[in-house]
Protein backbone atom coordinates (compact mmCIF):
# COMPACT_ATOMS: atom_id res chain seq x y z
CA UNK A 1 0.00 0.00 0.00
CA UNK A 2 3.01 2.13 -0.18
CA UNK A 3 2.05 2.68 -4.42
CA UNK A 4 -1.43 2.68 -4.80
CA UNK A 5 -0.33 1.84 -8.40
CA UNK A 6 2.34 1.59 -10.66
CA UNK A 7 5.68 2.82 -9.44
CA UNK A 8 5.67 6.45 -8.68
CA UNK A 9 8.81 8.31 -8.02
CA UNK A 10 7.14 9.03 -4.65
CA UNK A 11 6.89 4.99 -4.04
CA UNK A 12 10.57 4.97 -5.11
CA UNK A 13 11.72 7.34 -2.45
CA UNK A 14 9.21 5.76 -0.28
CA UNK A 15 11.37 2.39 -0.42
CA UNK A 16 14.92 4.74 -0.11
CA UNK A 17 13.45 6.05 3.60
CA UNK A 18 12.27 2.59 4.22
CA UNK A 19 15.69 1.33 3.77
CA UNK A 20 17.36 4.54 5.70
CA UNK A 21 15.52 4.15 8.55
CA UNK A 22 16.53 0.58 9.16
CA UNK A 23 20.07 2.09 8.77
CA UNK A 24 21.20 0.44 6.04
CA UNK A 25 22.25 3.86 4.93
CA UNK A 26 22.64 6.74 2.09
CA UNK A 27 25.10 4.65 -0.35
CA UNK A 28 24.16 1.28 -0.32
CA UNK A 29 20.35 2.03 -0.08
CA UNK A 30 20.69 4.27 -3.54
CA UNK A 31 22.65 1.47 -4.81
CA UNK A 32 20.21 -1.33 -4.15
CA UNK A 33 17.33 0.43 -4.98
CA UNK A 34 18.93 1.14 -8.41
CA UNK A 35 19.62 -2.19 -8.66
CA UNK A 36 16.03 -2.99 -8.53
CA UNK A 37 14.47 0.25 -10.68
CA UNK A 38 17.01 -1.76 -13.62
CA UNK A 39 15.76 -5.20 -12.99
CA UNK A 40 12.58 -3.92 -12.88
CA UNK A 41 12.35 -2.31 -16.35
CA UNK A 42 13.89 -5.12 -17.36
CA UNK A 43 11.96 -7.59 -16.04
CA UNK A 44 8.78 -5.41 -16.85
CA UNK A 45 7.88 -5.29 -12.88
CA UNK A 46 5.23 -2.50 -12.92
CA UNK A 47 3.07 -3.40 -9.95
CA UNK A 48 4.14 -2.80 -5.70
CA UNK A 49 4.36 -5.81 -5.14
CA UNK A 50 6.22 -7.21 -7.55
CA UNK A 51 8.64 -4.27 -6.66
CA UNK A 52 9.09 -5.45 -3.24
CA UNK A 53 9.52 -8.63 -4.36
CA UNK A 54 12.80 -7.73 -6.22
CA UNK A 55 13.87 -5.58 -3.37
CA UNK A 56 13.56 -8.25 -0.65
CA UNK A 57 15.41 -10.47 -3.50
CA UNK A 58 18.21 -8.02 -3.55
CA UNK A 59 18.57 -7.56 0.08
CA UNK A 60 18.21 -11.18 0.40
CA UNK A 61 21.42 -11.91 -2.11
CA UNK A 62 23.49 -9.18 -0.49
CA UNK A 63 22.96 -11.35 2.91
CA UNK A 64 23.68 -14.59 1.26
CA UNK A 65 26.50 -16.84 2.67
CA UNK A 66 26.95 -20.67 1.84
CA UNK A 67 27.51 -21.84 5.30
CA UNK A 68 26.40 -19.87 8.79
CA UNK A 69 27.46 -22.39 11.04
CA UNK A 70 30.30 -21.29 13.36
CA UNK A 71 33.63 -23.20 12.78
CA UNK A 72 35.58 -25.67 14.93
CA UNK A 73 38.60 -27.40 15.16
CA UNK A 74 39.41 -30.35 13.39
CA UNK A 75 41.95 -31.87 15.12
CA UNK A 76 42.10 -33.16 18.71
CA UNK A 77 42.83 -29.73 20.45
CA UNK A 78 39.83 -27.56 21.77
CA UNK A 79 38.23 -24.72 19.12
CA UNK A 80 38.68 -20.99 19.79
CA UNK A 81 36.20 -18.48 19.61
CA UNK A 82 36.99 -14.54 20.58
CA UNK A 83 34.49 -12.35 20.67
CA UNK A 84 35.74 -8.30 19.79
CA UNK A 85 33.98 -4.85 19.18
CA UNK A 86 33.05 -1.56 20.48
CA UNK A 87 31.90 -0.69 24.23
CA UNK A 88 28.70 -1.86 25.66
CA UNK A 89 27.53 -4.16 22.59
CA UNK A 90 26.86 -7.59 24.24
CA UNK A 91 30.32 -9.31 24.02
CA UNK A 92 30.43 -10.66 27.27
CA UNK A 93 26.35 -11.93 27.83
CA UNK A 94 26.77 -13.43 24.05
CA UNK A 95 29.50 -15.47 25.64
CA UNK A 96 27.36 -16.77 28.33
CA UNK A 97 24.71 -17.52 25.70
CA UNK A 98 26.98 -19.29 23.19
CA UNK A 99 28.33 -21.47 26.46
CA UNK A 100 24.86 -22.24 27.51
CA UNK A 101 24.28 -24.05 24.21
CA UNK A 102 27.58 -25.93 24.01
CA UNK A 103 27.40 -27.06 27.53
CA UNK A 104 23.95 -28.31 26.98
CA UNK A 105 25.19 -30.44 23.60
CA UNK A 106 28.07 -31.66 26.47
CA UNK A 107 30.57 -29.76 25.34
CA UNK A 108 33.30 -28.18 28.11
CA UNK A 109 33.78 -24.96 27.49
CA UNK A 110 36.42 -22.46 29.01
CA UNK A 111 36.02 -19.09 29.16
CA UNK A 112 39.00 -16.59 29.35
CA UNK A 113 38.44 -13.12 31.08
CA UNK A 114 40.28 -11.13 29.01
CA UNK A 115 38.56 -8.07 29.85
CA UNK A 116 41.46 -6.81 32.29
CA UNK A 117 40.65 -3.38 32.31
CA UNK A 118 36.59 -2.78 32.99
CA UNK A 119 35.12 -2.97 36.56
CA UNK A 120 33.90 -5.96 37.15
CA UNK A 121 34.41 -7.99 33.93
CA UNK A 122 35.91 -10.88 35.11
CA UNK A 123 33.10 -11.28 38.11
CA UNK A 124 30.52 -10.48 35.37
CA UNK A 125 31.69 -13.37 33.03
CA UNK A 126 32.14 -15.26 36.39
CA UNK A 127 28.74 -15.63 36.74
CA UNK A 128 28.20 -16.80 33.59
CA UNK A 129 30.70 -19.46 33.80
CA UNK A 130 28.78 -20.28 37.17
CA UNK A 131 24.94 -20.37 35.20
CA UNK A 132 26.78 -23.00 32.84
CA UNK A 133 28.65 -25.11 34.27
CA UNK A 134 31.88 -23.52 32.52
CA UNK A 135 35.20 -22.93 33.98
CA UNK A 136 36.28 -19.34 34.18
CA UNK A 137 40.10 -18.56 33.74
CA UNK A 138 40.91 -15.23 35.34
CA UNK A 139 43.49 -12.53 36.45
CA UNK A 140 42.87 -9.35 38.51
CA UNK A 141 41.77 -6.23 37.31
CA UNK A 142 45.07 -4.43 35.14
CA UNK A 143 46.36 -8.01 34.27
CA UNK A 144 47.85 -8.56 30.73
CA UNK A 145 44.98 -8.94 28.70
CA UNK A 146 46.99 -11.95 26.83
CA UNK A 147 48.05 -13.76 29.22
CA UNK A 148 44.68 -14.52 30.36
CA UNK A 149 43.94 -15.41 26.55
CA UNK A 150 46.97 -17.24 27.20
CA UNK A 151 46.16 -18.86 30.37
CA UNK A 152 42.39 -20.13 28.82
CA UNK A 153 44.25 -21.45 26.31
CA UNK A 154 46.40 -24.11 28.36
CA UNK A 155 43.58 -24.26 30.86
CA UNK A 156 41.41 -25.51 27.68
CA UNK A 157 44.58 -28.45 26.84
CA UNK A 158 44.84 -29.45 30.46
CA UNK A 159 41.26 -29.81 31.44
CA UNK A 160 40.99 -31.59 27.41
CA UNK A 161 38.34 -29.06 27.09
CA UNK A 162 36.05 -28.87 23.54
CA UNK A 163 36.00 -24.90 23.59
CA UNK A 164 38.10 -21.82 24.71
CA UNK A 165 35.95 -18.68 24.07
CA UNK A 166 38.08 -15.44 24.57
CA UNK A 167 35.97 -12.15 26.00
CA UNK A 168 38.01 -9.14 25.31
CA UNK A 169 37.52 -5.38 26.46
CA UNK A 170 35.29 -3.04 24.84
CA UNK A 171 37.34 -0.52 22.69
CA UNK A 172 36.69 2.02 20.17
CA UNK A 173 38.57 1.50 16.65
CA UNK A 174 39.98 4.72 16.55
CA UNK A 175 41.83 4.18 19.54
CA UNK A 176 45.59 2.65 17.74
CA UNK A 177 47.19 1.56 20.84
CA UNK A 178 43.53 -0.38 21.72
CA UNK A 179 43.42 -1.93 18.58
CA UNK A 180 47.21 -3.55 18.73
CA UNK A 181 46.25 -4.73 22.02
CA UNK A 182 43.57 -6.58 20.40
CA UNK A 183 46.14 -7.89 17.75
CA UNK A 184 48.63 -8.93 20.14
CA UNK A 185 45.96 -11.20 22.12
CA UNK A 186 45.33 -12.98 19.24
CA UNK A 187 48.86 -13.40 18.44
CA UNK A 188 50.01 -14.79 21.78
CA UNK A 189 46.90 -17.54 21.87
CA UNK A 190 47.73 -18.66 17.99
CA UNK A 191 51.29 -19.36 18.55
CA UNK A 192 49.90 -22.05 20.90
CA UNK A 193 46.75 -22.61 19.17
CA UNK A 194 47.08 -22.19 15.37
CA UNK A 195 44.39 -19.73 13.89
CA UNK A 196 41.42 -19.17 15.53
CA UNK A 197 38.61 -20.93 14.37
CA UNK A 198 36.31 -17.76 14.52
CA UNK A 199 36.58 -14.23 15.58
CA UNK A 200 33.35 -12.65 16.15
CA UNK A 201 32.56 -9.35 15.76
CA UNK A 202 29.95 -8.12 17.99
CA UNK A 203 27.54 -5.45 16.27
CA UNK A 204 24.83 -3.81 18.49
CA UNK A 205 21.63 -3.65 16.31
CA UNK A 206 21.08 0.03 17.15
CA UNK A 207 24.34 1.46 15.45
CA UNK A 208 24.28 3.44 12.85
CA UNK A 209 26.66 4.15 10.07
CA UNK A 210 29.98 3.99 12.56
CA UNK A 211 29.23 0.14 12.65
CA UNK A 212 30.56 -0.28 8.94
CA UNK A 213 33.93 1.87 10.29
CA UNK A 214 33.70 -0.58 12.96
CA UNK A 215 33.72 -3.62 10.93
CA UNK A 216 36.18 -2.30 8.73
CA UNK A 217 38.77 -1.70 11.32
CA UNK A 218 38.52 -4.94 13.33
CA UNK A 219 38.42 -6.60 10.11
CA UNK A 220 41.76 -4.85 9.24
CA UNK A 221 43.13 -5.43 12.92
CA UNK A 222 42.35 -9.05 13.57
CA UNK A 223 40.89 -10.70 10.33
CA UNK A 224 36.77 -10.80 11.78
CA UNK A 225 35.31 -14.05 10.42
CA UNK A 226 31.84 -13.44 11.07
CA UNK A 227 29.20 -10.69 13.12
CA UNK A 228 27.09 -11.10 16.08
CA UNK A 229 24.20 -8.74 15.85
CA UNK A 230 22.84 -7.90 19.32
CA UNK A 231 19.90 -6.37 20.77
CA UNK A 232 17.43 -7.31 17.48
CA UNK A 233 14.45 -7.47 20.18
CA UNK A 234 14.93 -3.54 19.95
CA UNK A 235 13.13 -1.73 17.32
CA UNK A 236 15.94 -0.87 15.35
CA UNK A 237 16.24 -3.27 12.24
CA UNK A 238 19.98 -3.53 12.36
CA UNK A 239 20.18 -2.63 8.64
CA UNK A 240 23.65 -1.85 9.08
CA UNK A 241 25.19 -5.51 8.31
CA UNK A 242 23.70 -5.27 4.73
CA UNK A 243 26.26 -2.52 3.97
CA UNK A 244 29.11 -5.11 6.00
CA UNK A 245 28.86 -7.72 3.80
CA UNK A 246 27.98 -5.94 0.76
CA UNK A 247 31.39 -3.99 1.49
CA UNK A 248 33.57 -6.29 3.16
CA UNK A 249 32.04 -9.84 3.04
CA UNK A 250 31.52 -10.25 6.56
CA UNK A 251 28.05 -12.42 6.97
CA UNK A 252 26.14 -12.16 10.27
CA UNK A 253 26.27 -15.68 12.32
CA UNK A 254 24.08 -15.12 15.53
CA UNK A 255 22.04 -12.50 16.13
CA UNK A 256 21.07 -11.52 20.45
CA UNK A 257 17.67 -11.23 21.44
CA UNK A 258 17.42 -10.55 24.91
CA UNK A 259 19.09 -10.50 28.18
CA UNK A 260 18.50 -14.30 29.02
CA UNK A 261 20.70 -16.81 28.61
CA UNK A 262 18.58 -18.81 25.68
CA UNK A 263 18.12 -15.11 23.85
CA UNK A 264 20.83 -15.97 21.27
CA UNK A 265 20.02 -17.60 17.37
CA UNK A 266 21.22 -18.67 14.39
CA UNK A 267 21.25 -15.60 11.82
CA UNK A 268 18.03 -16.31 9.33
CA UNK A 269 18.44 -13.57 6.49
CA UNK A 270 14.76 -14.29 5.29
CA UNK A 271 13.36 -13.52 8.52
CA UNK A 272 15.71 -10.48 8.96
CA UNK A 273 14.64 -9.12 5.07
CA UNK A 274 11.05 -9.11 6.35
CA UNK A 275 11.57 -7.86 9.53
CA UNK A 276 12.69 -4.42 7.82
CA UNK A 277 9.44 -4.30 5.49
CA UNK A 278 7.23 -4.57 9.07
CA UNK B 1 33.93 17.96 3.57
CA UNK B 2 30.48 19.64 3.38
CA UNK B 3 32.11 22.56 2.15
CA UNK B 4 33.52 20.59 -0.94
CA UNK B 5 30.28 18.50 -1.84
CA UNK B 6 28.91 22.02 -2.09
CA UNK B 7 31.19 23.07 -4.35
CA UNK B 8 29.50 21.08 -7.90
CA UNK B 9 25.88 23.04 -6.38
CA UNK B 10 27.22 26.41 -6.00
CA UNK B 11 29.71 26.06 -9.03
CA UNK B 12 27.40 28.75 -10.68
CA UNK B 13 26.95 31.46 -8.28
CA UNK B 14 29.24 34.46 -8.46
CA UNK B 15 30.27 37.18 -5.55
CA UNK B 16 26.76 38.70 -5.82
CA UNK B 17 22.89 38.42 -5.71
CA UNK B 18 20.82 35.94 -4.10
CA UNK B 19 21.12 32.21 -4.38
CA UNK B 20 18.66 31.28 -6.35
CA UNK B 21 15.87 28.67 -5.80
CA UNK B 22 17.78 26.03 -7.96
CA UNK B 23 20.91 26.51 -6.19
CA UNK B 24 19.24 26.43 -2.87
CA UNK B 25 17.62 22.76 -3.80
CA UNK B 26 20.74 21.06 -4.97
CA UNK B 27 22.60 22.73 -2.11
CA UNK B 28 19.78 21.44 0.17
CA UNK B 29 19.97 18.03 -1.37
CA UNK B 30 23.51 17.62 -0.47
CA UNK B 31 23.26 18.85 2.90
CA UNK B 32 20.79 16.49 3.43
CA UNK B 33 23.15 13.28 2.47
CA UNK B 34 25.32 14.47 4.77
CA UNK B 35 23.17 14.77 7.71
CA UNK B 36 21.68 11.16 6.48
CA UNK B 37 25.32 9.83 6.50
CA UNK B 38 25.80 11.70 9.89
CA UNK B 39 23.08 9.30 11.72
CA UNK B 40 20.24 12.04 11.85
CA UNK B 41 16.58 10.55 11.22
CA UNK B 42 15.51 10.99 8.08
CA UNK B 43 12.21 13.02 9.35
CA UNK B 44 14.54 15.29 11.57
CA UNK B 45 16.56 15.65 8.19
CA UNK B 46 13.29 17.32 6.57
CA UNK B 47 12.34 18.92 9.08
CA UNK B 48 15.66 20.96 9.34
CA UNK B 49 16.02 21.13 5.48
CA UNK B 50 12.66 22.94 5.19
CA UNK B 51 14.13 25.67 7.90
CA UNK B 52 17.60 25.72 6.26
CA UNK B 53 15.72 26.72 3.08
CA UNK B 54 14.08 29.71 4.39
CA UNK B 55 17.75 30.46 5.80
CA UNK B 56 19.19 29.73 2.31
CA UNK B 57 16.81 31.82 0.03
CA UNK B 58 17.09 35.01 -0.81
CA UNK B 59 20.34 34.35 1.76
CA UNK B 60 22.53 37.46 0.04
CA UNK B 61 25.86 36.01 -1.60
CA UNK B 62 28.81 37.08 0.55
CA UNK B 63 31.43 39.47 -1.22
CA UNK B 64 33.88 37.73 1.79
CA UNK B 65 33.90 34.17 1.84
CA UNK B 66 33.09 31.51 -1.30
CA UNK B 67 29.80 29.94 -1.50
CA UNK B 68 30.32 26.55 0.00
CA UNK B 69 32.01 28.14 3.17
CA UNK B 70 29.47 30.65 3.33
CA UNK B 71 26.59 28.15 2.96
CA UNK B 72 28.51 25.60 5.45
CA UNK B 73 28.63 28.82 8.04
CA UNK B 74 24.69 29.30 7.53
CA UNK B 75 24.36 25.52 8.38
CA UNK B 76 26.64 25.49 11.27
CA UNK B 77 25.11 28.09 12.91
CA UNK B 78 21.61 26.74 12.25
CA UNK B 79 23.00 23.50 13.98
CA UNK B 80 23.98 24.82 16.76
CA UNK B 81 20.97 26.91 17.51
CA UNK B 82 19.48 23.28 16.96
CA UNK B 83 21.65 21.67 19.89
CA UNK B 84 20.97 24.21 22.25
CA UNK B 85 23.28 27.30 21.31
CA UNK B 86 25.72 26.92 24.59
CA UNK B 87 26.70 24.48 27.40
CA UNK B 88 24.44 24.09 30.13
CA UNK B 89 25.09 23.94 33.77
CA UNK B 90 22.28 21.58 35.60
CA UNK B 91 20.72 23.12 38.27
CA UNK B 92 21.80 20.46 41.28
CA UNK B 93 21.29 21.94 44.51
CA UNK B 94 19.44 20.31 46.99
CA UNK B 95 19.58 18.32 49.74
CA UNK B 96 20.08 15.61 48.74
CA UNK B 97 19.62 16.28 44.83
CA UNK B 98 18.69 12.92 43.62
CA UNK B 99 20.32 12.44 40.14
CA UNK B 100 18.92 9.43 38.10
CA UNK B 101 19.72 7.94 35.05
CA UNK B 102 17.83 5.80 32.68
CA UNK B 103 18.59 4.73 29.12
CA UNK B 104 19.21 1.55 26.97
CA UNK B 105 21.27 -1.40 27.33
CA UNK B 106 25.19 -0.89 27.65
CA UNK B 107 24.61 2.96 26.67
CA UNK B 108 27.05 4.23 29.58
CA UNK B 109 25.05 4.64 32.79
CA UNK B 110 27.25 3.02 35.25
CA UNK B 111 30.61 4.12 34.12
CA UNK B 112 28.41 7.69 33.75
CA UNK B 113 27.20 7.56 37.47
CA UNK B 114 31.33 7.31 38.66
CA UNK B 115 32.21 10.08 36.32
CA UNK B 116 29.02 12.42 37.61
CA UNK B 117 30.23 11.26 40.89
CA UNK B 118 33.49 12.26 40.17
CA UNK B 119 33.02 15.55 38.93
CA UNK B 120 30.24 16.30 41.94
CA UNK B 121 33.00 15.42 44.31
CA UNK B 122 35.49 17.76 42.69
CA UNK B 123 32.89 20.57 43.01
CA UNK B 124 32.65 20.17 46.93
CA UNK B 125 29.80 17.40 47.14
CA UNK B 126 28.80 14.48 48.93
CA UNK B 127 27.67 12.09 46.33
CA UNK B 128 26.24 9.22 46.60
CA UNK B 129 25.98 6.32 44.18
CA UNK B 130 23.25 3.74 44.59
CA UNK B 131 22.62 0.70 42.96
CA UNK B 132 19.51 -0.19 41.39
CA UNK B 133 20.38 -2.42 38.49
CA UNK B 134 19.47 -5.42 39.71
CA UNK B 135 19.48 -7.71 37.00
CA UNK B 136 22.77 -7.53 34.96
CA UNK B 137 25.46 -10.09 36.46
CA UNK B 138 27.98 -8.45 38.51
CA UNK B 139 26.13 -4.59 37.95
CA UNK B 140 26.35 -4.13 41.79
CA UNK B 141 29.92 -5.34 41.46
CA UNK B 142 30.47 -2.64 38.80
CA UNK B 143 29.45 0.06 40.22
CA UNK B 144 30.87 -0.73 43.99
CA UNK B 145 34.31 -0.43 41.90
CA UNK B 146 33.36 3.03 40.17
CA UNK B 147 32.16 4.25 43.58
CA UNK B 148 35.86 3.17 45.12
CA UNK B 149 37.50 4.20 42.29
CA UNK B 150 36.17 8.35 42.74
CA UNK B 151 36.32 7.78 46.43
CA UNK B 152 32.23 8.13 47.17
CA UNK B 153 30.08 6.39 49.06
CA UNK B 154 28.10 3.89 47.25
CA UNK B 155 24.60 2.46 48.57
CA UNK B 156 23.85 -0.92 47.21
CA UNK B 157 22.50 -3.55 49.93
CA UNK B 158 20.86 -6.15 47.41
CA UNK B 159 21.97 -7.46 44.17
CA UNK B 160 18.74 -8.83 43.32
CA UNK B 161 14.63 -7.88 44.51
CA UNK B 162 13.49 -4.51 43.74
CA UNK B 163 15.15 -1.49 42.69
CA UNK B 164 12.05 0.77 43.57
CA UNK B 165 12.39 -0.39 47.38
CA UNK B 166 16.25 0.30 46.96
CA UNK B 167 15.90 3.51 45.53
CA UNK B 168 13.25 4.80 48.24
CA UNK B 169 15.95 3.89 50.89
CA UNK B 170 18.82 5.57 49.66
CA UNK B 171 17.33 9.05 50.63
CA UNK B 172 17.14 8.31 54.18
CA UNK B 173 20.83 6.50 53.88
CA UNK B 174 22.39 9.78 52.37
CA UNK B 175 21.12 11.98 55.26
CA UNK B 176 22.41 9.54 57.72
CA UNK B 177 25.86 9.45 56.18
CA UNK B 178 25.90 13.24 55.16
CA UNK B 179 25.67 12.85 51.53
CA UNK B 180 24.43 15.64 49.33
CA UNK B 181 23.73 14.36 46.30
CA UNK B 182 22.73 10.84 45.48
CA UNK B 183 22.99 9.35 41.85
CA UNK B 184 20.55 6.17 41.06
CA UNK B 185 22.39 3.65 38.00
CA UNK B 186 19.43 1.40 36.95
CA UNK B 187 19.60 -1.20 34.54
CA UNK B 188 19.53 -0.89 30.97
CA UNK B 189 16.08 -1.07 29.71
CA UNK B 190 14.28 -1.52 25.91
CA UNK B 191 12.01 1.49 25.22
CA UNK B 192 9.51 -0.75 24.14
CA UNK B 193 9.92 -3.02 27.30
CA UNK B 194 6.38 -1.85 29.08
CA UNK B 195 7.19 -3.75 32.11
CA UNK B 196 10.76 -2.38 32.33
CA UNK B 197 9.40 1.10 31.67
CA UNK B 198 6.90 1.03 34.51
CA UNK B 199 9.68 -0.31 36.59
CA UNK B 200 12.02 2.97 35.35
CA UNK B 201 8.66 5.18 35.93
CA UNK B 202 8.18 4.00 39.29
CA UNK B 203 11.65 4.24 40.35
CA UNK B 204 11.48 7.87 39.49
CA UNK B 205 7.84 8.45 40.96
CA UNK B 206 10.03 7.37 44.69
CA UNK B 207 12.45 9.66 44.55
CA UNK B 208 11.44 12.60 42.57
CA UNK B 209 14.80 13.52 41.31
CA UNK B 210 16.19 16.84 40.63
CA UNK B 211 17.15 15.89 37.20
CA UNK B 212 16.65 12.33 35.40
CA UNK B 213 19.26 12.12 32.76
CA UNK B 214 18.49 10.13 29.58
CA UNK B 215 22.31 8.34 28.73
CA UNK B 216 22.79 7.38 25.06
CA UNK B 217 25.01 6.29 23.17
CA UNK B 218 26.48 8.86 20.07
CA UNK B 219 26.75 6.05 18.04
CA UNK B 220 22.92 5.14 17.70
CA UNK B 221 21.03 5.07 13.95
CA UNK B 222 17.98 5.89 12.84
CA UNK B 223 16.07 4.69 16.14
CA UNK B 224 17.37 7.69 17.98
CA UNK B 225 14.08 9.34 17.76
CA UNK B 226 12.13 6.47 18.65
CA UNK B 227 14.03 5.51 21.83
CA UNK B 228 14.16 9.02 23.25
CA UNK B 229 10.54 9.86 22.18
CA UNK B 230 9.56 6.93 24.61
CA UNK B 231 12.13 7.87 27.32
CA UNK B 232 10.70 11.22 27.49
CA UNK B 233 6.92 10.05 27.44
CA UNK B 234 6.99 6.58 29.41
CA UNK B 235 9.94 7.47 32.09
CA UNK B 236 10.10 11.55 32.12
CA UNK B 237 13.61 13.29 31.26
CA UNK B 238 15.21 16.79 31.95
CA UNK B 239 18.59 16.19 30.13
CA UNK B 240 20.93 14.13 27.95
CA UNK B 241 23.48 12.50 28.31
CA UNK B 242 25.87 11.66 25.38
CA UNK B 243 28.33 8.86 25.68
CA UNK B 244 31.15 7.21 23.90
CA UNK B 245 32.03 10.77 22.20
CA UNK B 246 35.70 9.81 21.68
CA UNK B 247 34.66 7.31 19.21
CA UNK B 248 34.32 8.28 15.37
CA UNK B 249 30.85 8.20 14.92
CA UNK B 250 29.39 11.32 13.61
CA UNK B 251 26.83 11.49 16.48
CA UNK B 252 23.82 12.67 14.59
CA UNK B 253 21.68 11.37 17.05
CA UNK B 254 22.60 14.28 19.42
CA UNK B 255 19.98 16.38 16.53
CA UNK B 256 17.54 14.31 16.57
CA UNK B 257 17.44 13.52 20.11
CA UNK B 258 17.31 17.17 20.98
CA UNK B 259 15.23 18.02 18.18
CA UNK B 260 12.74 15.56 18.99
CA UNK B 261 12.68 15.67 22.86
CA UNK B 262 13.63 19.74 23.47
CA UNK B 263 16.01 18.77 25.69
CA UNK B 264 19.29 19.60 26.50
CA UNK B 265 22.37 17.60 26.30
CA UNK B 266 24.33 18.01 29.35
CA UNK B 267 27.22 16.27 29.31
CA UNK B 268 29.27 14.59 27.05
CA UNK B 269 31.05 11.32 28.15
CA UNK B 270 34.30 10.80 26.18
CA UNK B 271 36.44 7.98 27.30
CA UNK B 272 36.45 5.13 29.38
CA UNK B 273 38.12 6.37 32.47
CA UNK B 274 36.28 8.48 35.68
CA UNK B 275 38.01 11.70 34.08
CA UNK B 276 36.70 11.48 30.80
CA UNK B 277 33.43 13.52 31.48
CA UNK B 278 32.84 17.11 30.56
CA UNK B 279 30.32 19.74 29.56
CA UNK B 280 28.03 19.43 26.02
CA UNK B 281 29.54 22.02 24.02
CA UNK B 282 27.01 22.37 20.93
CA UNK B 283 29.49 24.11 18.38
CA UNK B 284 31.80 21.36 18.89
CA UNK B 285 28.98 18.83 17.87
CA UNK B 286 27.62 20.59 15.24
CA UNK B 287 31.13 20.67 13.64
CA UNK B 288 31.25 16.51 14.03
CA UNK B 289 28.31 16.40 12.58
CA UNK B 290 29.03 18.20 9.46
CA UNK B 291 31.83 15.95 9.27
N1 LIG C 1 18.00 -6.39 24.91
C1 LIG C 1 19.19 -6.96 24.74
N2 LIG C 1 20.19 -6.63 25.58
C2 LIG C 1 21.38 -7.24 25.40
C3 LIG C 1 21.62 -8.18 24.36
N3 LIG C 1 22.91 -8.59 24.47
C4 LIG C 1 23.44 -7.94 25.51
N4 LIG C 1 22.52 -7.12 26.09
C5 LIG C 1 22.69 -6.22 27.23
O1 LIG C 1 23.60 -5.22 26.85
C6 LIG C 1 24.33 -4.79 28.00
C7 LIG C 1 25.82 -4.89 27.70
O2 LIG C 1 26.15 -6.27 27.58
P1 LIG C 1 27.64 -6.78 27.84
O3 LIG C 1 27.62 -8.24 27.58
O4 LIG C 1 28.15 -6.32 29.16
O5 LIG C 1 28.39 -6.00 26.69
P2 LIG C 1 29.94 -5.99 26.41
O6 LIG C 1 30.13 -5.84 24.96
O7 LIG C 1 30.60 -7.17 27.01
O8 LIG C 1 30.39 -4.67 27.14
P3 LIG C 1 31.89 -4.18 27.44
O9 LIG C 1 32.66 -5.38 27.85
O10 LIG C 1 31.74 -3.18 28.51
O11 LIG C 1 32.37 -3.58 26.18
C8 LIG C 1 23.88 -5.68 29.15
O12 LIG C 1 22.89 -4.98 29.87
C9 LIG C 1 23.28 -6.88 28.46
O13 LIG C 1 22.29 -7.52 29.23
C10 LIG C 1 20.53 -8.49 23.47
O14 LIG C 1 20.63 -9.28 22.53
N5 LIG C 1 19.35 -7.85 23.72
N1 LIG D 1 35.17 4.69 24.99
C1 LIG D 1 34.17 4.94 25.84
N2 LIG D 1 33.61 3.92 26.49
C2 LIG D 1 32.62 4.20 27.36
C3 LIG D 1 32.15 5.51 27.59
N3 LIG D 1 31.16 5.43 28.52
C4 LIG D 1 31.04 4.14 28.85
N4 LIG D 1 31.93 3.39 28.15
C5 LIG D 1 32.10 1.95 28.13
O1 LIG D 1 30.94 1.40 27.59
C6 LIG D 1 30.70 0.11 28.16
C7 LIG D 1 29.30 0.11 28.75
O2 LIG D 1 29.30 0.98 29.86
P1 LIG D 1 28.33 0.73 31.11
O3 LIG D 1 28.55 1.88 32.03
O4 LIG D 1 28.51 -0.64 31.65
O5 LIG D 1 26.93 0.85 30.39
P2 LIG D 1 25.50 0.70 31.04
O6 LIG D 1 24.59 1.65 30.39
O7 LIG D 1 25.58 0.83 32.52
O8 LIG D 1 25.13 -0.78 30.64
P3 LIG D 1 23.88 -1.62 31.19
O9 LIG D 1 23.84 -1.44 32.66
O10 LIG D 1 24.16 -3.01 30.79
O11 LIG D 1 22.69 -1.06 30.49
C8 LIG D 1 31.81 -0.10 29.15
O12 LIG D 1 32.83 -0.81 28.51
C9 LIG D 1 32.29 1.30 29.47
O13 LIG D 1 33.63 1.35 29.88
C10 LIG D 1 32.76 6.59 26.85
O14 LIG D 1 32.41 7.77 26.96
N5 LIG D 1 33.76 6.24 26.00
MG1 LIG E 1 32.18 -7.28 28.32
MG1 LIG F 1 24.96 -0.48 33.96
Amino acid sequence: ELFGGGVSDDAWEGLEELLISADVGVAATMQIVEDVRRRARDEGVTEADGVVALLKDELRSALEVPDRSLARATDDEPTVWMLTGVNGTGKTTTIGKLAAIEEREGRSVVLAAADTFRAAAADQLGLWADRTGARLVRKDEGADPASVAFDGWMAAIATDADLLVVDTAGRLHNRRELMDELGKVKRVVEKKSGPMDEVLLVLDATTGQNGLAQAGAFVDAVDVTGIVLTKLDGSSKGGIVVAVQRELGLPVKLVGLGEGIDDLAPFDPDAFVDSLFE
Amino acid sequence: ALAQRLDDALSRVRGRGRLDDETVDATLSEIRLALLEADVNFKVVRGFVSRLREVLVGEEVSKALNPSQQVVKAVHAELVRALGGESVTPDLSGNPAVIMLAGLQGSGKTTAAGKLAKQLKKKGRTPMLVACDLQRPAAVQQLRINAEKVGVHVYAPVESGDPVAVARDSLAKARDTGCDVVIVDTAGRLHIDTELMGQARDIRAAVDPTATLFVIDAMIGQEAVNVSKAFLDDVGFDGVILTKLDGDARGGAALSVREVTDRPIVYASVGEKMEDFEAFHPDRMADRILG
